[in-house]
């Protein structure tokens, strides 16, 4: 899984 | 943010863009598919309920909001405005497009980051935007219709989805931890599907090439 919490992609 | 990543954004903004100035401009959707622009509205609007929860940037949140509106006016055209719903290839354009959504709200169920809503909704818009080109697929391959999928459109489609894998690729080396295993095979799904929607595209526009020319 994500280690990257934040959606900063469109 | 990289360039790869901006250029992916713009491509993809003009995309929508370029369509739904199309059809303001000439009052025509022949070729369109409805069923595939009402999913990548779904896409989106599932995709940034976070609008309400997350700020990120002004960029973000612009960009955000200018998909959402523009898609839902591609949407509202083709449905109700009088001159453009009458150039609708309706009966051509069946793709029973419901069935793709229940799958991908399931595979979101079970395949998700975390099972939160948001989370559950952010991979469903994902796999979502994977296959909302088939009905788009299928009315091209029906109607040989490429008057109005301008070659623009599909330039630009194309170019987005380029763009957003070299964006995957440098921000894997460049950052710490950048790991989204649902956003790149969804991702890489979509990128075959389309070049299927390229290949057709283009086979289509070369026959109709061929055809003008004197026997």
């Amino acid at each position: 899984s994500s280690s990257n919490d934040v959606k900063d992609e469109l | 943010m990289n360039m790869f990543r901006f250029l992916g954004d713009m491509t993809h903004l003009f995309s929508v863009l370029v369509l739904l100035l199309k059809i303001h401009t000439i009052k025509s959707c022949a070729g369109i598919s409805l069923k595939t622009q009402e999913l990548y509205a779904i896409v989106f609007a599932t995709r940034y309920l976070d609008l309400f929860t997350d700020y990120i940037s002004l960029y973000n949140t612009v960009m955000k909001l200018v998909y959402l509106g523009s898609s839902l006016s591609i949407v509202w055209y083709m449905r109700r405005h009088k001159l453009v719903r009458r150039s609708y290839d309706k009966d051509q354009d069946t793709f029973r497009h419901h069935f793709l959504i229940l799958p991908c709200l399931i595979l979101a169920l079970l395949i998700n980051e975390k099972f939160t809503f948001m989370e559950v909704m952010w991979a469903f818009s994902l796999y979502l935007e994977a296959v909302a080109i088939l009905p788009q697929l299928v009315l091209l391959q029906r109607t040989r219709n490429i008057d109005n999928l301008t070659g623009q459109y599909v330039f630009l489609l194309g170019a987005y989805r380029s763009f957003y894998i070299l964006n995957w690729i440098y921000r894997y080396f460049t950052e710490v931890h950048y790991v989204h295993w649902i956003t790149w095979i969804s991702g890489l799904v979509q990128t075959l599907l389309y070049g299927d929607f390229f290949y057709y595209y283009f086979h289509s526009w070369k026959n109709n090439e061929k055809l003008q020319l004197p026997a």
